[in-house]
């Protein structure tokens, strides 16, 4: 599903170059639970943007569910995200002026066409399994940190994309409702081959994926296989 | 240092009335580790801010460092915060348009005109301690999500505040720089007294406190002293 070769990302700011990632190859199949594991600022989210076409790579080659992210324009880049990504943003990046629903609604509004009642039931369906349904009504800032979290996890779901990528998607959580996330994205992957490929310093997550891909400084270090996933 | 007795907050959407916190009494020592735990929409980030004087408590007494939180009017409370309180955010809360430098020096200049040579140092050795000195220069959105809780916490250390209201601090770090931050609070706890009290799900934070309070849907239900710590 996703390949990438020699995959470099460098940001300027004035005269400085920073570079973020550095000559990246890997390859993820469909299906599979990946994560990217490493310190903090070592490059993981900045990988997740190039995978998502949230941004381009400075240098290499990423292929994409078929599309090479390099040269998607703005227009086929967000048509290419509509229809293959669900993305959990590590800073929730939820549309104020929406409630709990009409957040979780919105890309089957915006990008899908989705008839009311079968919106209404997954929305309906996502709640419950991550366990906001209470807070349906609320607006983002009357919501608490895991609450908002939850909202974006359900978002970047509700379409049933082929491919999630999340960013630190149980930073905010305590044990039990991480492992409802958990075991929601592990239903999904069962029930419709849903890849998911996640960013994390959660050990939770780490113990459910089958291949562990470590960053360092831009770099990738190390691939280890989960043998009891 | 703090005294709470039948603390309660209501939060009002509309009809909607939300019991956030019901009825919490306890009492914390100067120079403790304290934490408050529980699942997610429990009430910690609702306590602190309390606590911190950033919200009015709906019913029942909070005493503060000598204040009685209900009473102060808008100017005493920023002048209380000032004085006394350093906050950590769940959410960061960075300034946009200052750099990692100018956002931890900041508390310095607004509250506590600190002559500028004595700035620079205090920033400096903060910055090295959390590890974030090579982002000085850069502005919130150019950092990671780890980087940007690293500047929160620097922020919220600068000034020696009597009290530390930690709201998730490591939820977006990695193992090895979670324990620079637990060690650089612990150091400041050995060394000024200060009093930091924590709002967490990570196991790391729970294991380093003296005691824990676990909150459940807005009641206390119980708190525990670590033997070990
Ligand atoms: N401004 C508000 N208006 C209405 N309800 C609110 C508001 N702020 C918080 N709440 C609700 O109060 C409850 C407690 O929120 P709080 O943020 O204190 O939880 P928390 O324990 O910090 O959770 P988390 O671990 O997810 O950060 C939640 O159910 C939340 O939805
Ligand atoms: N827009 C930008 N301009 C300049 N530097 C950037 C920008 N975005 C990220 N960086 C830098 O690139 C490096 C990698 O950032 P990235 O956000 O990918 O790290 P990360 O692994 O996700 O970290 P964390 O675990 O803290 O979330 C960091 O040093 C960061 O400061
Ligand atoms: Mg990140
Ligand atoms: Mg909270």
């Amino acid at each position: 599903l996703i390949s990438a070769e020699n995959l470099s990302k460098v940001y300027k700011t004035g005269e400085v170059e920073i570079n973020a990632l550095k000559d990246i190859s890997f390859e993820i199949e469909p299906a599979s639970f990946i994560s990217f594991v490493g310190p903090s600022g070592s490059g993981k989210t900045t990988l997740l943007n190039l995978i998502g076409s949230l941004d381009k790579p400075t240098s290499g080659f990423l292929q994409v569910a078929g599309a090479n992210i390099s040269t998607l324009d703005r227009k086929q880049s967000a048509r290419f995200r509509g229809d293959n990504i669900g993305f959990i943003f590590q800073d929730f990046n939820l549309i104020p002026v929406l409630t709990t629903y009409e957040n979780i609604e919105y890309p089957l509004l915006m990008v899908q066409e989705v008839p009311s009642d079968q919106r209404k039931k997954k929305v309906g369906e996502l709640m419950e399994a991550v366990g906001i349904t209470e807070q349906s009504d609320k607006y983002p800032d009357q919501l608490s940190g895991g609450q908002k979290q939850r909202v974006a996890v359900a978002r970047a779901l509700v379409s049933n994309p082929k491919l999630v990528l999340a960013d630190e998607p149980t930073a905010n959580l305590d044990h039990a409702t991480a492992y409802m996330v958990i075991d929601l994205m592990k239903r999904m992957k069962d029930e419709f081959g849903t890849t998911f490929i996640f960013s994390t310093h959660d050990q939770k997550i780490v113990g459910e994926v089958e291949i562990l891909h470590t960053l360092e400084d831009g770099r990738l270090i190390s691939t280890e296989m989960n043998k009891e996933a």
